[in-house]
């Protein structure tokens, strides 16, 4: 099982969409796929139309309540199934500042889990609060999602040093092994300069530490596409939406570079 | 003096490029204008290339040291004061989660200020914990940038209930004075599907509460321009940047009616 989370600390990069599209493309392919949304604002289970159990259980409940995974997973598509976030997920984070392992508690979780997949992806919120702490120690692998904005560029190092703390104190062989560009304007001069600037970044830092030493840059650039963005309001993936667009061109082939990834290994 | 904050969970929506372009409108109009960053990532110190002071102060020192405002504030250009922020501040969240009224810190920091400004602006982080608490409590106003996209309306009504707390408990006369639309695609149904469905969710709402019956829908749109997202890597506001551009057109438009609204007080 392939085990990847989409963390970006800065707003409105593409996480969101990138974890949804990318879990539907997988499952369309025949992988069996567990989507986790460990974001408050539940946008990845708005994403898909996805609605609680009967006892209106969601992610807030495995973390504070013991709740099995299996309990609150739905499945939404053939081979798709999703662990539903909910607005009262957001008062984890306080909640749990005081509990002693409170950054592995999903990892537990996991580990307790009897259903296997072939792929897992979380979806994270804008913050490297304890919910994404939570995914980076629950994970093998990491996928930065970056918009090629200036701001963007700047949160970069600060991720990468949580990764590596989070690589040496409490998951060894976490790797940050994609980068992916996502709302490409595709012919402003500060989208290739931001990729070049980037680009440069890690082959410089290549050497710097294990996590990021064999991050792989996606050949596929997601364009910007009103038709992702049209999406979720009708509670579907792009592939359901909009199959000819260029998004769902975008995301497929960003599929089959993962699962090129994956006969790498 | 107007006290106004800048506020959305929802991520990548313009809060720091509508708080900096904002407040250097404003200040070229003639007002004075403190720009408070209680953003961990520090994106508007960063777009207007604020150096921290020889000690190496920020808000993070405000909130936790009892360093005074006054100490962190620097001057980028006539009329226009920055408190910056430094990657520091993401600890403030962990660190005052236990403190006695962790929430009001920084109101009692301006208490104590002594400088006198016209506008006070506070750009906050995509999340609604003590950072985004702490603004609530310091001003009198929120506005509220949006863009008008499906996923960005599913978290209005977990800030509005957030306004009306802070509102009843610990800021008696806080007000959602401002809806502002940002990152604009000028002709997409989407847009304006969303604009009609967050106008009618205030005219239902108006007689909710008092924290936004009396909401304003500014007339100005913040287009898509790429020049916006350019003016940050040169660490410029959009007037110095691309003073002849859309983006600078539309954010002194806001800032004239801005101007308008303060004088209907
Ligand atoms: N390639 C694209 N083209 C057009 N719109 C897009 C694209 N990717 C994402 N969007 C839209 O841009 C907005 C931001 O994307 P998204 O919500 O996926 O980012 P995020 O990083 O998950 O945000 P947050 O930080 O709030 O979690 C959403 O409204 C989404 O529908
Ligand atoms: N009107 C616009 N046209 C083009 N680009 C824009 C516009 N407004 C903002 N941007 C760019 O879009 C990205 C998101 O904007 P910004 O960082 O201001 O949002 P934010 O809400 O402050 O994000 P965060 O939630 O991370 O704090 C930035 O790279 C910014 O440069
Ligand atoms: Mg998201
Ligand atoms: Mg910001």
């Amino acid at each position: 099982m392939r085990t990847i989370s989409m963390i970006n600390q800065k707003g409105g990069v593409g996480k969101t969409t990138s974890s949804v599209n990318l879990a539907a493309a997988l499952a369309n392919l025949g992988h069996r796929v567990c989507l986790i949304d460990m974001d408050p604002q539940a946008h990845a289970t708005l994403h898909l139309g996805v609605a609680l159990n009967e006892h209106g259980q969601s992610m807030y409940h495995v973390l504070t309540d013991d709740v099995p995974l299996a309990d609150v997973r739905v499945q939404v598509a053939p081979n798709l199934y999703v662990c539903p976030a909910d607005l009262d997920l957001a008062a984890a984070e306080m909640e749990l500042s005081g509990e002693v392992g409170r950054e592995i508690i999903l990892r537990d979780r996991l580990q307790d889990d009897p259903e296997t997949f072939d792929f897992l992806l979380i979806d994270c919120p804008p913050s490297l609060g304890v919910l994404t702490l939570n995914a980076l120690t629950s994970t093998k692998e990491v996928f930065l999602p970056l918009q090629p904005h200036f701001l963007a560029l700047h949160g970069l190092s600060k991720l990468l040093k949580t990764i590596d703390i989070v690589a040496r104190r409490l998951n060894k062989g976490l790797r940050l092994s994609g980068l992916l560009y996502c709302l490409c304007d595709s012919s402003t001069r500060l989208a290739s300069e931001v990729i070049n600037d980037v680009e440069e970044f890690f082959q410089t830092e290549r050497g710097g530490s294990e996590v990021w030493s064999h991050v792989t840059s996606f050949q596929t650039k997601i364009r910007r596409n009103i038709r992702l963005a049209e999406a979720p309001s009708f509670g579907q993936s792009i592939f359901q939406y909009a199959p000819t667009s260029h998004g769902a061109e975008d995301y497929l082939n960003l599929a089959h570079e993962v699962l090129e990834q994956s006969a790498l290994e």
